[in-house]
């Protein structure tokens, strides 16, 4: 699945 | 940050101002539904979880405090506030929670990308979102002669989430490592489910009338 990396969004 | 997640987050804060100066200017929180507020604080806290435990910039704090903070605050004024409370329609706020924080529940523990709590919490946040506005919704179709500021701060939230796909779009092709399956399908589910909100409120804007939904 994804990456938490992506987390920056609200 | 790119322009359409800037002008995503913007337009999420200006819909909340929006519900804030209404509730304010007309001390009266009629159309609105507590039920999707409340869903809202939920998502809101369960996400932003991680403010204790990862920095990411000033900016994501800020805006995090300050989406928890108002979400708080009009659930407050909804309940708590002497006249405030009086003008929610309680009897028109009828859509059951429970049928959709179960199943949102249920998913979060079946499809997640990690097993730990905070991710499952994460997740369960992201599920919520995409259907919390049904509540809403539901109460705009029986509520006669929706005010500017209601049918505004619904159409703002549609905006909001309409520009998030953009945001996406644009990451998918600047950034190679970003994927984000379950944001993605959950993000367009919940940008749906303002479509057909989106046709009677241009259709009431362009025929000069007030909206209304059938």
């Amino acid at each position: 699945l994804g990456t938490t990396a992506s987390k920056d969004e609200l | 940050m790119n322009i359409f997640r800037l002008a995503a987050d913007m337009t999420h804060l200006i819909s909340i101002l929006v519900l804030l100066l209404k509730i304010h200017a007309t001390r009266s929180c009629r159309g609105i539904s507590l039920k999707t507020q409340d869903l809202y604080a939920l998502v809101f806290l369960f996400r932003y979880l991680d403010l204790f435990t990862r920095y990411i910039s000033l900016y994501n704090t800020v805006m995090k405090l300050v989406f928890l903070g108002t979400s708080f605050s009009i659930i407050y004024f909804m309940r708590f506030h002497r006249v405030v409370r009086n003008t929610y329609d309680k009897e028109q706020d009828t859509f059951r929670s429970i049928f959709i924080v179960v199943p949102c529940a249920v998913l979060a523990l079946l499809i997640n990308q990690e097993r730990s709590v905070l991710e499952i919490l994460w997740t369960f946040s992201i599920y919520l979102e995409a259907v919390a506005i049904l509540p809403q919704l539901v109460l705009l179709q029986r509520t006669q002669n929706i005010d500017n500021l209601t049918g505004n701060y619904v159409f703002l939230l549609g905006t909001y989430r309409g520009l998030y796909i953009l945001n996406w779009i644009y990451r998918y092709l600047t950034e190679p490592h970003y994927r984000q399956w379950i944001v993605w399908l959950s993000g367009v589910l919940q940008t749906g489910l303002y479509v057909d909100f989106f046709y009677y409120y241009f259709l009431a804007w362009r025929n000069n009338q007030k909206l209304s939904l059938p």
